[in-house]
């Protein structure tokens, strides 16, 4: 369970991370607009929400965290 | 207090997000 999660929360990373970067940026996150069926808004909120420290960039630790919040509702660590 | 978060909005975005995604990724069989 645990490794695929982390396997699908890399693919949905990479999905971001078009430039393979190693991080998303506010910017990243709005180019997925049009392919994902929310608005700059939400796709803004959601990078937010993901950012937990809010430096601007969303590492693939931070990606993952939320992945995990989402699935099990609980916070790791 | 910016971790005080409207905790309901935000989980509904973010699991309107992942599910994008998902469904996303599992587009053909």
């Amino acid at each position: 369970g645990q490794y695929t999660m982390l396997g699908k929360a890399h693919e949905f990373f990479r999905i971001c991370d078009i430039e393979d970067k190693g991080y998303i940026t506010r910017h990243d996150m709005q180019r997925l607009h049009g392919e994902l069926p929310l608005s700059l808004d939400e796709l803004t909120k959601v990078f937010d929400t993901l950012d937990a420290d809010g430096n601007g960039y969303l590492t693939l630790e931070e990606f993952t965290s939320g992945f995990s919040h989402f699935l099990f509702g609980d916070k790791s660590q | 207090d910016p971790n005080m978060k409207a905790g309901a909005t935000s989980e509904g975005v973010l699991a309107n997000f992942f599910n994008s995604l998902l469904s996303k990724k599992t587009g053909s069989p």
